[in-house]
């Protein structure tokens, strides 16, 4: 099963991951 | 004795065949990965191989839907108490659980595999991260991430597949109906709502041992729920690699709304083994059920008169979760 995020965010939104790394519920993707 | 050598050639001659174009078809595979690698090792970056349409509509042509629900169906029969332990070891061990994060810990407690593949986790096991807005909704593995560009989303990287197909038609809300009749824009600008803003996107795959339910991944409200019965191919990274537009073929749940920062979606694509979708706050909702007709969906809003907001969902709240078949 998969989950994709589909969102609007102001141009400096940045995601803090990598393609590949594992990751868990409630960590951080991204910010502003 | 001839008659008996011609009737063992006869037999065999249907399996030398296939055992020829088999094996030829393999050796061509792995010297085309193998100039890949070579390549590769010289920096060249090598595109990804795609299925051709013809193993698209080879492997679409398999009952996964019927398999899934047939596996589901095994997965509901109650073990009994002796064999509990022996089936979910096998289970923990083959894919890697780690069940000192379960909420219960003791194997005989779960009735059915079902059962044990929906467990929940210790309240503290997943600490809600506080400083970002958007945190992952569930266990998994990150397969791609970034900026959505001219209506295409990477499933992983260099294979795409149209916004468009996979959303579906823009008449989600009535306000966005009325701009959709006057903006010509592409369909991408259509879902960005506020000037300066961007589309950005990032596809979680969950394992088979990986928690598998999921939450809500920031403080939204959701305004619609859009369900496309569908195939039920596998969605492990490697099948994302090899057939494009993956998500778009399989049955899948598009929960879509509003954010602080305008327009977001969260979608639950289902699997083979996993084909069924639980959203908690939508009892109308039934995935995986054997009506189904080729490129449908079904609209369900969750603004009425009387909730003109539709579901406000907190960060890190409960959303829904997965169920084997």
């Amino acid at each position: 099963s998969t989950i994709v995020l589909l969102f609007e965010a102001p141009k400096d939104f940045t995601f803090n991951i990598s393609a590949g790394q594992k990751i868990r519920f409630g960590e951080a993707l991204g910010t502003m | 004795l001839h008659a008996a050598s011609v009737g063992v050639v006869a037999r065999l001659r249907p399996l030398h065949v296939l055992l020829a174009t088999g094996s030829g078809y393999l050796g061509y595979s792995q010297y085309g990965r193998y100039k890949d690698r070579e390549l590769e090792r010289q920096g060249i970056e090598v595109p990804p191989r795609v299925a051709h349409e013809v193993q698209v509509a080879l492997y679409k042509s398999i009952p996964t839907r019927l398999l899934s629900r047939a596996w589901g169906r095994l997965n509901q029969v109650e073990l009994p108490t002796w064999l509990r332990k022996p089936v979910y070891s096998l289970y923990i061990w083959t894919f890697g659980v780690n069940m000192k994060e379960a909420a219960v810990e003791e194997l005989h407690h779960y009735r059915n595999l079902s059962e044990f593949f929906r467990r929940k986790l210790k309240p503290q096991a997943r600490p809600v991260c506080d400083s970002h807005c958007v945190i992952s909704p569930s266990d998994g593995k990150i397969l791609h991430f970034g900026r959505v560009k001219n209506c295409e989303v990477e499933q992983v990287k260099g294979v795409t597949y149209s916004l468009e197909t996979f959303l579906g038609p823009h008449t989600w809300t009535d306000l966005n109906i009325k701009k959709s009749e006057d903006d010509t824009g592409s369909f991408q600008d259509l879902l960005v709502t506020k000037e300066g803003n961007e589309l950005f996107h990032c596809v979680i795959y969950l394992a088979p041992g990986d928690y598998h339910c999921f939450h809500s991944p920031a403080d939204w409200r959701v305004a619609h729920r859009r369900h496309f019965p569908g195939s039920l191919m596998s969605v492990n990274p490697g099948v994302a690699r090899w057939i494009k537009e993956l998500f778009c073929h399989n049955e899948r749940v598009v929960l879509s709304g509003e954010w602080t920062h305008g327009f977001f979606s969260l979608t639950a694509v289902g699997a083979t083994n996993v084909g069924s979708i639980r959203i908690y706050f939508d009892r109308e909702l039934h995935t995986n059920s054997p009506r189904y007709s080729k490129g449908s969906f079904n609209d369900f809003s969750y603004i009425s008169n009387n909730n003109k907001d539709g579901v406000t969902m907190q960060k890190g709240e409960h959303l829904g979760e997965f169920n084997l078949g």
